[in-house]
């Protein structure tokens, strides 16, 4: 048994999550924020056995896309007090994924 | 050191915890949503001494109860227009859990 | 690579996070809530390299700070009738941190 943490876009999550019901994978998800943009996304847990880990990891691939994301920063320039209002484009990854082993798995 | 994971039924979290808590365990809850039923449930994560998994688990067994829920889908007959709503009974287990291995754990 | 759960008090999230950002290190942030104060607290979740395990603890120790907190009990005299309104000092802690090891990483 395997323990998967994968975080995806808001926008893919209901997908991702369909499409592995669909399968038969049961998954929890976790309403959270990424630390540098700031913005809602979605951390998906699912306890997974291992000879399975592939197909999920094929579906999370398949239904997860990257985005162009717009960043407003500022700077200013050459130390001084006038501040330049900058944009920057980012891309935003369709799914960061960790798998990690599972001691003991219990149903109650 | 053992991190666990349990998915409980959010009508029995408050107990559950309130009786971890009475026996010396900390707990820290997350708000989860189960991807089936597209309901909220709770997730809860607690660092646990290896000696003490036995007795956690015993609480968590004691006070999660399994429930029934009635689940609406609907049927087109025979790919037609036709939708006609079926309701299944579903039955939802107490608890998940999952143990995993910490290889360092802190406290500042 | 390595998974790592922290455990902050809401007051200092943000300042652990920008730090860590900061520094090249990304975090994602799950709103969370402690079992035993009831009160809001946030649980961050790090994929790291393990080599940077050490900048990340120090960081994480760096920005968060021990807080004393007053709770409110209550306490019947000799199993009478009259309740007591008792207040005890807790101390929060700064972080509590869980880091596992990490059997597959992927970014799609
Ligand atoms: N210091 C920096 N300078 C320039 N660009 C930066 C940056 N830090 C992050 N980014 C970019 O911003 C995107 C969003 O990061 P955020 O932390 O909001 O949201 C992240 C975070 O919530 C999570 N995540 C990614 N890697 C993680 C890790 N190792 N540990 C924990 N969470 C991670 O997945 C979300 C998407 O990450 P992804 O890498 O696809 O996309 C990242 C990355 O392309
Ligand atoms: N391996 C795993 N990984 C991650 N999270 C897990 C998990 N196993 C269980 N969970 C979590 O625990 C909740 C209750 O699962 P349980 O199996 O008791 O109860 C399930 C099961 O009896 C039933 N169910 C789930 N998928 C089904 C399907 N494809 N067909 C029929 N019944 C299904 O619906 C109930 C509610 O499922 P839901 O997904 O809303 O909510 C699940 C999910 O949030
Ligand atoms: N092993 C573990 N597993 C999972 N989560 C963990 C954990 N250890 C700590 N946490 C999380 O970190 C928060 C702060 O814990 P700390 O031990 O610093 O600070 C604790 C501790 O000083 C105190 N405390 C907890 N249980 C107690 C008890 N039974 N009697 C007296 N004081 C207690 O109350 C503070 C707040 O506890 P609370 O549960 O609200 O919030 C906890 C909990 O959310």
């Amino acid at each position: 048994m395997k323990l998967l943490f994968a975080i995806v876009q808001d926008e893919d999550a209901g997908k991702v999550m369909s499409e592995l019901n669909k399968n038969g994978f049961m998954v929890t998800k976790l309403a959270s924020t990424g630390g540098f943009l700031k913005s809602g996304n979605t951390t998906l847990l699912m306890g997974i056995d291992e000879q399975y880990l592939k197909d999920v990891l094929a579906i999370i691939e398949t239904h997860s896309k990257s985005r162009k994301q717009i960043v407003n920063a500022s700077n200013s320039l050459s130390g001084g007090n006038i501040m330049m209002p900058i944009t920057t484009e980012i891309t935003v990854g369709g799914a960061t994924v960790f798998i990690i082993d599972v001691e003991v798995y219990k149903k109650f």
